[in-house]
């Protein structure tokens, strides 16, 4: 193993190495050959090629790193890093304890909503909010937020077993604190100019006017259009009520879209299963 | 005998991390010709030397373990063998052309995750399960 890849050893690492015959002699791996590691790495993942993300991302496991300094992660991101870390301390735990449940079944136990579709998913994947409309106070009744994401990077083969929109929702001070509100989550199915748009229902939740936090909708279905019909990707919409019908301004309500703060920006995360690996060469 | 067993749990104690390790005289990890016994090997991959970290948020960088080294059964050090590799390997010595030669292989594997950003920005988990290997054997 050559300089590039060797690393300064661990205690234990270095503990056991104690005991062990010298190692055979290293030598450095030439250019073609750590080409040839790179492509290994990334056909394992699946990719094609490295991944260039457009504007250099924050990195939330490494705050402050490289260009991405002045900003903050993003709420996706910090997410997605709760959930690694949790599958990674699943992991050891299965190991101490010879037996496996759900890959995500620790990050539940810590809190994080249950979905019994996604405790069999191999991948997770999040997507930001691309597109976001807003009928607000100026415009006439029901008020409404919408979102729309793309899915399209998810390959067609993956089967998508949830999804999720997450939300972030501010406490409301512009209504009596124990107010019940009533949110409701729709998929846009088509649009028309001169009338209302056709929507397909996807899911409702209650909360107090005063609550604060991330809320969770499912919009599995959605996704599962989405995937299928991927022209007809026309994203989804939001609606917030009170006990007795009357339509809510989502701002108003405490919603927070994409010019929130960073970390608590909407986004969709979707649980699927892993296709079988393709057979490689092996080296 | 019951020497040779007291030697051998005594070495097991104080190599706890090669419990695959075949006993006897081949505890210095090498067969009699220099050739090294079927065992765990390391190679770590480090995402920053790679300059990946632009994508690659977590691990920074993965044990890679595989296994090499050659098989060889002695008769009075093969606790650790599976039968069926024992009888592989006479088989192989005497027919060689009837059953291939027994080979050092993983016997158990564990998952890893990788966390990382796609070119639009959408963060990727993935878990690839029996790609750890934890232990190795002959075959």
């Amino acid at each position: 193993v050559g300089e590039p890849w060797a690393r300064a050893p661990s205690s234990r690492a270095a503990s056991c190495r104690q005991q062990q015959p010298p190692p055979p002699p290293h030598r450095r791996l030439s250019g073609r050959e750590k080409r040839e590691m790179q492509r290994e790495i990334l056909a394992l993942l699946g990719l094609p090629g490295r991944p260039r993300p457009r504007a250099r991302p924050a990195s939330p496991s490494r705050p402050g790193a490289g260009a991405a300094r002045q900003q903050p992660p993003s709420a996706a991101p910090l997410f997605m890093l709760d959930l690694y870390r949790a599958a990674a301390s699943q992991d050891d735990e299965g190991e101490r304890e010879g037996e496996l449940g759900g890959p995500w079944s620790l990050a539940w136990a810590r809190g994080l909503p249950r979905s019994s579709a996604a405790d069999g998913a191999d991948t997770v994947m999040s997507f930001v909010n691309l597109v976001e409309l807003d009928r607000d106070l100026f415009h006439p009744k029901p008020y409404w937020k919408e979102f729309r994401f793309d899915l399209t990077p998810i390959p067609a083969e993956e089967a998508v077993t949830a999804a999720e929109f997450r939300i972030y929702k501010m406490q409301s001070f512009s209504w009596h604190g124990n107010q019940t509100l009533h949110i409701s989550i729709h998929e846009i199915v088509q649009e028309h100019r001169n009338r209302e748009s056709e929507l397909l229902f996807l899911d409702l939740q209650d909360f107090q006017a005063q609550a604060e936090g991330w809320l969770v909708f499912d919009i599995s279905a959605a996704s599962n259009h989405w995937l299928l019909n991927r022209r007809y990707n026309l994203g989804l919409r939001l609606y917030v009520e009170t006990e007795d019908g009357q339509s809510i301004d989502p701002g108003l309500a405490g919603f927070l879209g994409r010019h929130g703060p960073r970390s608590k920006q909407p986004f969709v995360v979707t649980f699927f299963r892993a296709s079988p690996s393709q057979s490689r060469t092996p080296r | 005998a019951a020497r040779q067993l007291r030697k051998r749990q005594h070495q097991k104690t104080k190599h706890p991390s090669h419990a695959n390790r075949l006993p006897g005289s081949f505890d210095d990890g090498r067969v009699p010709e220099g050739r090294q016994v079927c065992r765990r090997h390391e190679l770590y991959v480090s995402f920053q030397d790679l300059g990946w970290l632009d994508w690659v948020i977590a691990p920074q960088g993965y044990s890679a373990f595989y296994c090499e080294g050659e098989c060889a059964f002695p008769l009075d050090s093969c606790m650790n063998a599976t039968n069926h590799a024992i009888l592989q390997s006479l088989v192989h010595l005497m027919k060689p052309e009837a059953a291939p030669k027994a080979c050092c292989a993983p016997t158990k594997l564990s998952a890893t995750s990788v966390l990382y950003y796609d070119s639009n920005n959408n963060v990727i988990l993935k878990k690839h399960r029996n790609m750890v290997v934890k232990t190795c054997g002959c075959h």
